[in-house]
């Protein structure tokens, strides 16, 4: 048998990360539309703002729980998040969406079409969302490959602050190898199916940098409410 | 300017830090 690597958590055995990232995934977060209001383009845009926020505090709870995450300084987990927010709201709406064909599930109970995008005026944005999707579903991407995938997203999220940057990589090496062990367990018939994966972040860092453009000319128009922390992770980026 | 002035200067974001401190029971 190959011999087992150990990572400097500890000794985590290298399915363990998979493991644990499964069973930190947050369920997801409902929009819960109110029907007596008449469907606009404010509407819409509301209740995509309100989803961001409440499932940005779930992420951020979900971030604790990141093997070797929780052992950053605070001020290195804070840049982290302030840099790759974007992508980890980006890459749950996709992996929720993956069942579906040329819909975006931004909520179980909130899935947009391409007349409802165009109302919202988020046509280009989820078309560019829509891509992802369809590069996902063509390489038949496994949960299990999401929620490691969706790590290496934050840990990789290129911050300009970062200050312990051995802290980082070592995070990010413990989640690319155990993407890599995963695969060369999972997938005998695919060597490069990590690189495939991994190959996927560019195409995230587009989608996700041309989703904050979006939303950040929605805050200075002014017209549609958005809360605090939103608000305030826009401003960071 | 002094070197840490050549630091980029960290955006202030208490939303984040008072979401990154709670304890898991608060944030569900």
């Amino acid at each position: 048998l190959p011999q087992k690597r150990t990572f400097p958590l500890g000794g985590l055995v290298e399915n363990k990360v998979v493991s644990l990232l499964l069973v930190a995934e947050p369920e997801s977060i409902f929009a819960m539309p109110d029907p007596t209001v008449p469907d606009s383009d404010i509407k819409a845009l509301t209740i995509l703002c309100d989803l961001a926020d409440r499932e940005l505090v779930v992420n951020i709870g979900w971030a604790k729980h990141i093997p070797g995450f929780p052992s950053l300084s605070l001020a290195d987990q804070m840049s982290l998040l302030q840099s790759g927010w974007m992508e980890i709201l980006v890459l749950r709406v996709v992996f929720r969406s993956l069942a579906l064909e040329d819909k975006l599930v931004y909520a179980e109970d909130y899935i947009m079409d391409e007349e409802q995008s165009k109302l919202a005026g988020v046509l280009d944005l989820n078309n560019a969302i829509l891509q992802l999707v369809k590069k996902y579903k063509a390489m038949r991407i496994e949960k299990e490959e999401f929620v490691v995938v969706k790590a290496i997203a934050l840990a990789n999220s290129d911050s300009m602050q970062i200050e312990d940057v051995e802290a980082v990589q070592r995070l990010q090496d413990v989640l690319h190898g155990a993407l890599q062990d995963y695969e060369s367990a999972q997938h005998t018939e695919d060597p490069r199916r990590a690189g495939k994966i991994i190959m996927t972040l560019p195409l995230l860092r587009q989608t996700a940098a041309r989703a904050v453009q979006h939303f950040c000319s929605i805050k200075q128009e002014g017209r549609v409410p958005m809360h605090k922390l939103f608000l305030e992770l826009l401003e960071a980026k | 300017g002094c070197p840490q002035q050549s630091r980029l200067v960290r955006r202030p974001c208490t939303e984040l830090l008072k979401y990154l401190t709670a304890t898991d029971d608060i944030l569900l």
